[in-house]
């Protein structure tokens, strides 16, 4: 058949490259012969040969003696199809077309290995595959692809090199957790890759964010439905291991990724994972020097970053959709009847499973106040930037107003939703960190609230209190304000009833 | 929750989770510095 | 939403009340020895983690990987290397190549013993470092010779000796000197 005759074939090719370098003209000849002879002259004959070759591999794997050399069909099959991608000469279609069907084919194999027969599926011969890949590129592209001699092909690479990472991301989208669970742990070994993962953090103009974002969120995804209330698996405990080691090499390495994304890891960040929040919100920009939080005479109108709006890679503003107008005309001229659509609006038709600390289930809209919060903050900060501080560190700003009113006339819910996405917003010195202080510290005092002040106090306590109480990181901006509520001239906290009421809480405090 | 297939899948892609082994640069042949030679049981066998 | 929700997790003494809730996720854990794994350190310097990744589980991680690297043109192909005729270079006559070897520095000479077993480079350096007054020991795979500054003392049934010697650490790549008690027949 031909499917044997495609075996016969590779089998030579992996044989050849036991014997010979990569770059001996041997192997050039063979490659040629390959095009010239029609195994590989066509479509078809590609991917049935590419099919064959790689199922090929992968039963060389199954069979093989784990403790030699696993992956000798493997590793010769990932050079071939490097070798053709750099070798051909792309006349009748493009880089992206070869890409993309050698992609899909590998997804085929993949999809009917790992549901045929889950006591045989493994999934180390696919994760080297890709991994090689990986490596592959790495050594091609090294010094702007300056190895490859042809300047035409090299200048074509060049160009192509964002595009080769994307495509690879979109297809790792594919094969993520939810999709192919047998893949999992060799999943998120290739999103963090070094030959990945630190790439697409870097390309120019943050041409990897985007499709970067879009795994990291299929992650949070697949731990948020999963980690449910009392009952984690020992399995899903090692991918949030994982992933919190992940998100700290990020942090280490290109804090600015977290800083500016923060908003969309927050939208899909599993609403307990107290630690891993503090984590990505305690992203500093490198080289920033970051003066001493629990200094009782911080001044953050005198510290120079405080004034400096902070970059946010995806526009918040996108997820207002309907509400967008009515924010907008209240932030303009505060009235009730924008108030009363904005709030309405905020409410969800379905409850939204949540396995929170205290709670199973919310009855608002997170993403939602999220956005909106960000939005109040890029205004303001756009605002102070513009005119003066005056204009918004200032209880009379519509900024301040509508925050104000979102929680006076919330529900306790609502109250709560806007209260801890403003505390999402206390994160290193610029001018969100430093308005929110502003803001929150006026409303832990305010007598404004009236009878709902202490419900109110109860609800920023408590949103503190979650992000100090967890093991380092804390973020800068809740150190500052939690450092100033508890040296608070106007509020006594160990005088406040719902904090004497509960003892633990009330010996928490007394040690704070 | 985790229908049990997906438990069963999830934790086979444990047990075989790629190594740093696994994610090293593809071994393929380079052209020795030595030949063959047999030496003695007491040498280390792996480079 | 108030502050009693979160006493399940300040009371993780209590096991009914703190089931819910997953404290390695919740509270956390200290990451000092995580962030130390990774390779992250303390002080002021900080240096790319990523780029070096071996895999997201300390467990998993137990070997380097090869980083990405680039070898400019002019690094090969580099004619002479390692007192070689040929390039690439090649050690393929006991006879021929004695010499070459003898030319190297003690450290090449342990690198090539421990890079390339089986073949006649390791025959050849095993010969020139006993010729230097070397010894391999059998059990501890490693290479010693004596300090020069102390004289050993036999044993009485002549077949030890305890003295100082040099040994060389092929895992810390580094000399260092130790009391150690010698068989003769456990030395090639």
């Amino acid at each position: 058949t031909s499917t044997e005759r495609y075996y016969l074939v590779f089998t030579e090719w992996v044989r050849l490259l036991q014997r010979v370098t990569s770059d001996d003209k041997i192997i050039f000849v063979f490659i040629k012969q390959l095009m010239d002879k029609g195994v590989l002259s066509d479509s078809d004959n590609f991917i049935g040969f590419v099919k064959a070759a790689l199922e090929l591999s992968v039963y060389s794997f199954k069979e093989s003696d784990p403790t030699g050399e696993v992956f000798t069909a493997i590793d010769a099959l990932s050079k071939l199809l490097i070798k053709l991608f750099i070798l051909q000469d792309f006349a009748g279609y493009s880089r992206q077309e070869y890409l993309n069907t050698v992609f899909s084919i590998i997804l085929l194999v993949f999809s009917n290995d790992h549901e045929e027969d889950e006591a045989t599926f493994n999934e180390r011969p696919y994760f080297r595959l890709l991994s090689n890949f990986l490596c592959e590129w790495a050594t091609l592209r090294g010094h702007n692809f300056i190895k490859v001699a042809d300047q035409k092909t090299r200048k074509e690479l060049l160009s192509f090199d964002a595009e080769f990472y994307n495509i690879f991301a979109s297809y790792l989208h594919s094969f993520q957790p939810f999709a192919f669970p047998g893949f999992s742990f060799a999943w998120i070994s290739l999103l963090s890759h070094r030959m990945f993962l630190p790439v697409m953090l870097r390309l120019p103009q943050k041409a990897g964010w985007e499709k970067l974002m879009l795994l990291l969120i299929d992650l949070l995804k697949f731990l948020n439905q999963y980690t449910i209330k009392g009952k984690i698996s020992d399995a899903v405990s090692v991918v949030y291991k994982g992933t919190l080691r992940i998100f700290l090499g990020i942090s280490n390495d290109v804090p600015q990724f977290l800083i500016e994304n923060h908003y969309e890891l927050m939208n899909n960040l599993p609403i307990s994972y107290f630690q891993l929040k503090n984590v990505i919100l305690s992203a500093i920009p490198l080289k920033m020097l970051v003066p001493n939080p629990f200094d009782s005479d911080l001044a953050l109108e005198n510290i120079t970053e405080c004034q400096n709006p902070p970059v946010v890679f995806y526009d918040p503003v996108s997820d207002i959709q309907a509400l967008k107008k009515p924010v907008d005309n209240y932030l303009r001229i505060p009235s009730n009847s924008l108030l009363r659509t904005i709030i309405n609006g905020l409410y969800l038709t379905e409850y939204d499973i949540k396995g929170g600390v205290g709670f199973d289930m919310l009855t608002t809209n997170n993403k939602l106040i999220r956005a909106i919060v960000l939005h109040v903050a890029v205004e303001a900060g756009l605002e102070n930037g513009r005119t003066s501080s005056n204009a918004v560190f200032n209880t009379k700003s519509s900024y301040y107003q509508l925050l104000f009113d979102l929680i006076h006339d919330g529900t306790i819910e609502l109250k709560f939703q806007v209260i801890q996405v403003m505390i999402e917003q206390l994160r290193y010195p610029n001018i969100h960190t430093r308005w929110f202080i502003y803001v929150l510290r006026d409303m832990f005092v305010t007598e404004a609230w009236e009878e709902q002040r202490t419900e109110v106090q109860e609800i920023i306590l408590r949103s503190l209190l979650e992000r100090v109480i967890v093991h380092n990181p804390h973020t800068w901006g809740v150190s500052v304000l939690f450092t100033q509520l508890l040296n608070s001239d106007e509020v006594n906290l160990l005088e406040l009833d719902f904090i004497n009421n509960i003892p633990e809480i009330k010996h928490m405090f007394v040690q704070l | 929750e985790m229908p049990p297939k997906m438990v069963s899948q999830l934790e086979s892609s444990l047990l075989n989770c790629p190594d740093s082994l696994d994610a090293d640069s593809p071994y393929l042949y380079q052209v020795p510095l030595s030949n063959p030679h047999p030496t003695s049981i007491f040498f280390p066998s792996e480079p | 939403f108030g502050l009693k929700a979160l006493v399940p997790l300040l009371r993780q003494d209590d096991k009914e009340l703190s089931k819910p809730y997953d404290h390695s996720m919740t509270l956390g854990a200290d990451l000092s020895s995580m962030i130390h794994s990774l390779g992250i350190p303390r002080d002021n310097t900080r240096h790319r983690v990523l780029d070096t990744f071996q895999s997201p589980w300390a467990e998993t991680s137990r070997s380097e990987v090869e980083p990405t690297f680039f070898i400019p043109d002019s690094f090969v192909g580099i004619s002479g290397v390692l007192q070689s005729p040929v390039t690439p270079p090649r050690f393929d006559s006991a006879q021929n190549d004695q010499q070459r070897v003898a030319l190297f520095q003690d450290e090449t000479l342990f690198y090539l013993f421990y890079k390339h077993p089986g073949t006649v480079l390791q025959e050849l350096t095993y010969l020139e470092l006993r010729n230097r007054n070397w010894r391999y020991h059998t059990t501890l795979r490693a290479w010693l010779t004596k300090d020069p500054l102390m004289e050993p003392e036999v044993s009485a049934d002549g077949l030890s000796e305890r003295g100082s010697y040099v040994f060389f650490d092929p895992q810390r790549w580094e000399k260092c000197q130790k009391d150690f008690l010698l068989f003769y027949n456990a030395i090639m």
